[in-house]
């Protein structure tokens, strides 16, 4: 554990509680994409299975628990107690073009072929493309609230914080994983565009609206 | 060398 690491965690743990409270202040979960958050669903189920057969840390534990209630939170809050206000007519990404992909990428690219193994790669790389369907939704829309902002610039900070602990334990481990390395990259970069709009437009107190 | 199958991180 080091500080960017920490921090990351830190970040990831921000953007789920910034997202569930303005689900549950506004009543609303206008502006979220639920097939997002489906996805971030399936990549904590295939991640964390390893709680019943790897222990790392009470930490570490909590964590994994804490991700996967809270995804299956943030699913019921959408599609059952406040299913009247998802916007499902602008959330239309084509989540099989991800997951196919994402499929074969696991089955081919791992560290080992086993069945545990090949979750995590998959949840791996999973990850990385599950916030397209909400960055599609944003551009579809032309805008996002602040409050979707922040969730947003928390939940791609998260990862990016993550590269710099993978730095870190490089120099002082000799530590690397080069697919969570890449897909954690690929994730970063997939951010950029939003980064730029949240820096110039969000922080001077303006919404994030695309140029038409 | 940690065994990069270990998954530590989250």
């Amino acid at each position: 554990m080091n500080v960017f690491r920490l921090a990351g965690d830190m970040s990831h743990l921000l953007a789920i509680i910034i997202l569930l409270l303005k689900i549950w202040k506004t009543r609303s979960c206008a502006g979220i994409s639920g097939r997002s958050q489906l996805l971030f669903a399936l990549t904590y189920t295939a991640r964390y299975l390893d709680l019943v057969t790897n222990w790392v840390s009470l930490y570490n534990t909590v964590m994994k628990v804490f991700f996967i209630a809270t995804s299956y939170a943030t699913i019921y809050l959408m599609y059952l107690k406040f299913k009247a206000t998802y916007d499902s007519n602008h959330d239309t990404f084509r989540v099989e073009f991800l997951l196919l992909p994402v499929t074969i990428l696991a089955l081919v690219l791992n560290h080992e072929f086993s069945f545990m193994e090949i979750l995590w790669t998959f949840s791996i790389y999973l990850e990385a493309v599950a916030i397209l369907p909400q960055l599609f939704m944003v551009s579809k829309t032309g805008e996002a609230e602040s409050i979707t902002s922040h969730y947003l610039f928390a939940l791609g900070s998260y990862r990016l914080l993550y590269i710099f602990n993978w730095i870190w334990r490089y120099y002082t481990e000799e530590y690397y994983d080069l697919i969570a390395i890449i897909a954690g990259v690929v994730q970063t970069v997939l951010y950029c565009d939003f980064f730029y709009l949240y820096f110039t437009k969000v922080l001077k107190g303006k919404k994030l609206q695309l140029p038409a | 060398r940690q065994n990069e199958l270990d998954h530590d991180e989250l």
